[in-house]
């Protein structure tokens, strides 16, 4: 039985589509079967991973809508054990179009309750927004990890965020559960830096993950040959970080 | 007749906060009334002058849902010709709760128009995604400052802005101009972002602000202190930096 994880904040550009498609890559290489969503309109997971944004392919606002099943937009990746429903930009509509519909924030934990038995992992990547998307991510998770920069206004987001999950708890899904918060782009030379780690370390105890993400040029450069890191450059500290990550969460979650 | 300046890109962490809090300074120290207008539910705006996030004190919440008058929502702040009209995470729900009330789009349209008069300059910190929120902006703004970080995924979402920019001139707002597409967190030790900045240099010939925001670790302090980086440090590259930008803005207006 698969675990959906999401990866969410609404703080942008935190590094959450870097860690999904990263973290993806390297549950893959470690022979977990894995399907990767795309749930930002922006599509950066999708790009990430290769594949231009196209609106005739099916993706997952044709699968929101109702419009084609699942499977049929299911695409192959480089790596064997990676697949990937792609994004478009039409999902910016998604929220208006679909206000109306009744359990609007379970679309997509219907869509993906059946594919559960078919992988070990279901990575959901959530647009910098606290909408519907990200609502119905973490209505469909079993887990959420919550990539956060060490910076000031990180930090100020990270209790409203902490707040939305206990509330999606209470009213939507009684399984979510936090998996961790993942530190990212760290830069060891900065003092705020240190400053923001020793402070999330000391008032989340035990809920931030030991690996922590470096900041690191190969992590930016990747996805513009459409690769994740490690296919890009297997021996930079940014992909053998997310290797040690993929690691972390599959003892976390068989203890 | 002053201008209202919408400060937007969808993607995230670009530094769209950074620039609006920082160019409303540089502009106020330039001896020009600056109104700031946080648009953004995390509320980054407010809290990086230096205000704390409250519900009861009005915001542009309650003024977008016709609760208050502008008026009585307006903040001094430690710089004589900066005030700020601050945000709350109730924002985040106003999407949902706007969605069926006619002329949804032109609210702020319509509450700005009547302040035009009272400041030289009115700049929107918009959240990061292309909602109601940013629509609002953009219907109500003379110009757009587009932040972009000169990285991969920042280059892919250009596009899809700039298409949205044109929609909303087409549809919702005739006198809407591109004011300039803003290089942020520049790093010139790093081969990709010379890259991109050519790139963005090359096709947006003559749209590109020739001021250069360098990654500077002060931008990301002072907001811990609640200060735009001038109050903060002046004299560090990334207050200067606004400070050239301001200037560079003033004269671009001018011509
Ligand atoms: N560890 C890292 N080192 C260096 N650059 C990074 C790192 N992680 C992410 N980046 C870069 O920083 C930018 C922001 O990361 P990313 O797009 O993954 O964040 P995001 O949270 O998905 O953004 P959004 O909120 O727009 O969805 C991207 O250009 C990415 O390439
Ligand atoms: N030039 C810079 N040098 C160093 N750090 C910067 C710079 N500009 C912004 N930052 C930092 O980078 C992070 C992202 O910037 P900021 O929050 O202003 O972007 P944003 O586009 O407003 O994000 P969001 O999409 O969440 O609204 C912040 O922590 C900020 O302090
Ligand atoms: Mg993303
Ligand atoms: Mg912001």
């Amino acid at each position: 039985m698969g675990t959906i994880i999401a990866i969410a904040n609404q703080k942008g550009g935190v590094g959450k589509t870097t860690s999904a498609v990263n973290l993806a890559a390297s549950l893959a290489v470690a022979e977990k079967k894995v399907l990767l969503v795309d749930g930002d309109p922006q599509a950066n997971a999708t790009t990430g991973l290769g594949f231009s944004v196209q609106e005739q392919r099916k993706n997952l606002y044709h699968i929101m809508l109702g419009e084609c099943q699942l499977q049929e937009a299911i695409l192959a990746t480089e790596l064997e054990h990676l697949q990937l429903i792609p994004a478009d930009n039409n999902l910016f509509g998604a929220e208006v179009e679909l206000v109306e519909r009744e359990g609007r924030e379970s679309i997509l934990l219907q869509v993906l309750a059946a594919e559960k038995n078919n992988y070990d992992f279901i990575l959901i990547d959530c647009p910098p927004s606290l909408g519907l998307m990200t609502v119905n991510a973490l209505t469909a998770a079993d887990r959420v990890i919550v990539p956060m920069q060490c910076e000031y206004y990180s930090l100020e987001g990270l209790t409203s965020l902490l707040n939305t999950i206990e509330m999606i708890r209470e009213n939507l899904n009684p399984r979510l559960v936090l998996a961790g918060i993942l530190l990212t782009m760290f830069d060891g030379r900065n003092s705020l830096a240190h400053r923001v780690m020793e402070e999330v370390r000391s008032y989340f105890n035990g809920q931030v993950f030991e690996t922590v993400i470096p900041r690191n040029v190969r992590l930016s450069e990747a996805p513009s040959f459409g690769k994740p890191a490690l296919l890009y450059d297997v021996r930079s500290t940014g992909s053998e970080s997310y290797l040690a990550l993929a690691q972390e969460l599959i003892n976390r979650l068989s203890t």
